[in-house]
């Protein structure tokens, strides 16, 4: 699965996903990636979402919009509210991934609970700064 | 000019430094770096969220190192089957296909569909008319083929079967998959 998120210079966010699935799948399974919400969500009000992981979990727990509405009801910050909902609340029903999360002021969050995730972030800066282990 | 910010990720599972060769670290550690330059380059231009997250993940579907566009991992019956999705924080809108296996770019699919249709996900050949009639590149189901994703679906498939005795899954190989869920 590949994911990006954005902040333009008006203010906007959006956040994309785009995925093969996983390997041997039947049935005509689907899993978060194409699940507004669950893999994928943006919102100028609170952040912009996007995921990868074991995507049942996602589902269930409707991952992306939960990160939003932790910011939206219960005005938690981006960093807070992404480590809650992948460390704790997928962590505990064994759901394996991880998101990266933006809000409308520019901060960054990219928490999963796995050994890995490729991943990375570009600002003005202006140098791409890209991760893959727990580092 | 407001602050303008790209972030990626090209999917999570059991990647360590131990099952991770050097150069196949340089590898991904380049393409990811080419899909934030050239994404951060369309923010950077005054363009707008939703065109600098398809440049990012149309150039990570294009790389045969995801499992997504080409190089993405098979169903049983050993074809791709790919999903997008895409949404704008400013309108609310959104956009998905679900099983396409022709549209070269799904991303770019799952973005016509909000952009130029009253619905929010269509899935399979009823997504892949909709990706046809808005003239979206359509390509054979073998344009995304990649022969390691094709061995690890037959490998899975001889280890579901009783076949592969060797254990295949300590294979360092097997690590990169994203948590072993095999996707």
């Amino acid at each position: 699965t590949v994911g990006a998120i954005a902040l333009d210079s008006q203010g906007n966010l959006a956040a994309g996903t785009s995925t093969g699935g996983m390997t041997n799948k039947r049935w005509g399974r689907v899993g978060d990636s194409p699940i507004i919400g669950a893999g994928t969500y943006a919102s100028n009000q609170s952040c912009a979402v996007s995921a990868t992981g074991h995507g049942e979990f996602f589902i269930r727990n409707v991952v992306a919009y939960d990160v939003a509405a932790r910011m939206k009801y219960q005005g938690l910050s981006l960093q807070q509210a992404a480590e809650e909902v992948v460390m704790k609340t997928l962590k505990e029903q064994g759901g394996e991934g991880g998101i990266i999360a933006l809000d409308n002021k520019g901060n960054i969050a990219m928490p999963f609970n796995t050994p890995g995730m490729y991943r990375g972030y570009m600002n003005q800066k202006g140098k791409p700064q890209v991760f893959i282990f727990q580092d | 000019q407001n602050k303008v910010v790209l972030v990626i990720h090209g999917g999570a599972g059991t990647i360590t430094p131990e099952n991770m060769t050097p150069e196949l670290e340089r590898v991904y550690r380049q393409k990811l770096s080419e899909a934030l330059e050239k994404g951060y380059a369309v923010l950077e231009r005054g363009g707008t969220s939703l065109q600098a997250i398809t440049t990012a993940i149309q150039i990570m579907e294009e790389s045969p190192l995801f499992n997504a566009g080409k190089g993405a991992v098979f169903t049983s019956e050993g074809r791709n089957e790919l999903d997008a999705s895409i949404m704008d924080g400013k309108t609310g809108q959104a956009g998905a296909v679900a099983g396409v296996t022709t549209i070269k770019s799904p991303i770019l699919a799952a973005q016509a569909v909000m952009q130029k249709s009253p619905h929010v996900m269509l899935s399979g050949t009823g997504a892949e008319e909709f990706a046809k009639e808005q003239g979206l590149e359509q390509v054979e189901n073998s344009y995304f083929f990649d022969q390691r994703r094709h061995d690890q679906l037959k490998r899975l498939q001889q280890l579901e079967q009783g076949k592969d005795k060797e254990g295949s899954l300590k294979d360092p190989e097997w690590g990169l998959f994203e948590g072993k869920k095999f996707g």
